[in-house]
């Protein structure tokens, strides 16, 4: 017996989510922030984030189509993280780390804060 | 797939959704 690892198909099957993502293709969520709209997957954001995790398995919030966050989160931080969530990549510049950092804690985003905590270290270092 | 002889494959996995149609 054997079998056949494909080893780039959860880069391959993410970037097709983000396209459908940037055609807007079976999005079914829009994520306000501050009056800014994302639209979305709820199934990748839940993958994602302990909070959307939350919200998409409760039964009285999944049928949910948009979802405020709270209006201390910052757009671009928010946006940061979704790209990331689509891509793997996070964008990490001076200006926008702490709004990154404060969205990824609301969003329950542990492991992003962790490696941001270490970034802001290292570079301080 | 313990026992299993794995053969990794570098190649695309799956279809390219294209940007716009």
């Amino acid at each position: 017996d054997s079998c056949i690892q494909f080893t780039r198909h959860a880069s391959d099957v993410l970037l097709n989510l983000n396209r459908l993502r940037s055609r807007d293709i079976l999005t079914d969520v829009i994520i306000v922030v501050n009056r800014e709209h994302f639209r979305a997957h709820k199934t990748v954001l839940m993958a994602c984030s302990g909070l959307f995790y939350s919200i998409f398995t409760d039964q009285m919030k999944c049928n949910l189509n948009i979802i405020n966050l709270d209006p201390e989160i910052n757009p671009e931080g928010f946006q940061i993280l979704l790209d990331f969530m689509y891509t793997s990549r996070l964008s990490l510049r001076e200006t926008s780390i702490m709004a990154v950092m404060n969205a990824a804690l609301y969003l329950q985003m542990e492991h992003v804060v962790d490696t941001c905590q270490r970034f802001l270290k290292a570079s301080e270092e | 797939y313990d026992g299993v002889t794995t053969i990794k494959e570098m190649g695309r996995s799956v279809h390219e959704i294209p940007r716009q149609d």
